[in-house]
């Protein structure tokens, strides 16, 4: 563990409570894509299955349990109560496309051809693009509200700092895992025209709207 | 250093 790790897992998990806040306080869900925090929850359920063989330690355990509570929560936010406020309309991105290619390329890039580092490998393919339903349906709007654009933001930080994390490990010479290395800088290019909005907009005080 | 590594990251 280092401050770069805790820091991007602290950072995750703000983004999870930012994105609940926003959903309880406002009683809507207007603007967030269900079908992102559905692949969010198959990536915890699928990764963190882990849970019942092998334990790490009283930090990993607690904060699976966490993000597994956290992303089931969401959901029947999203889908059970809230759901009357939920803009299907523009949530239409074909998570097939993402979800079948995740599997059949953990199936052919793994580390080992076991049932749970198959799940593992998984998670972590299906992680790295798990987003883009969200910011399909924000390009799509052309716009997002400020808390919105916090919570892509926190969620970006994540995986910015995880790389920072692994830079890190590499020169204390620990273990890293490549798939999981390729996978996050997957993920956190997705992120960049995003970071670059935020940036220049949003932290003026200016709504996230796409250029026309 | 690139392989097997215990899942000790979230």
């Amino acid at each position: 563990m280092n401050i770069f790790r805790l820091l991007g897992d602290l950072s995750h998990l703000l983004a999870i409570i930012i994105l609940l806040l926003k959903i309880w306080n406002s009683r809507s869900c207007a603007g967030i894509s269900g079908r992102s925090q559905f692949l969010f929850a198959i990536v915890f359920t699928a990764r963190y299955l882990d849970l019942f063989f092998t334990f790490i330690s009283l930090y990993n355990t607690v904060m699976k349990i966490v993000f597994l509570a956290t992303s089931y929560g969401t959901l029947y936010l999203m889908y059970i109560k809230f759901k009357a406020t939920y803009d299907s309309n523009h949530d239409t991105f074909r998570i097939e496309f993402l979800i079948l290619p995740a599997i059949a390329l953990a199936l052919l890039i793994n580390e080992e051809f076991t049932v749970i580092e198959i799940l593992w490998t998984f998670s972590i393919y299906l992680e790295s693009v798990a987003i883009l339903p969200q910011l399909f349906m924000v390009s799509k709007t052309g716009e997002a509200e400020s808390i919105t654009s916090h919570y892509l933001f926190a969620l970006g930080s994540y995986r910015a700092l995880y790389i920072l994390n692994w830079i890190y490990r590499w020169f204390l010479t620990e273990k890293l895992n490549a798939i999981a290395i390729v996978a996050g800088i997957v993920q956190t290019i997705l992120y960049c025209d995003f970071f670059y909005l935020y940036l220049t907009k949003v932290l003026k005080g200016k709504k996230l709207q796409l250029p026309a | 250093r690139l392989k097997s590594t215990t899942h000790d990251e979230l």
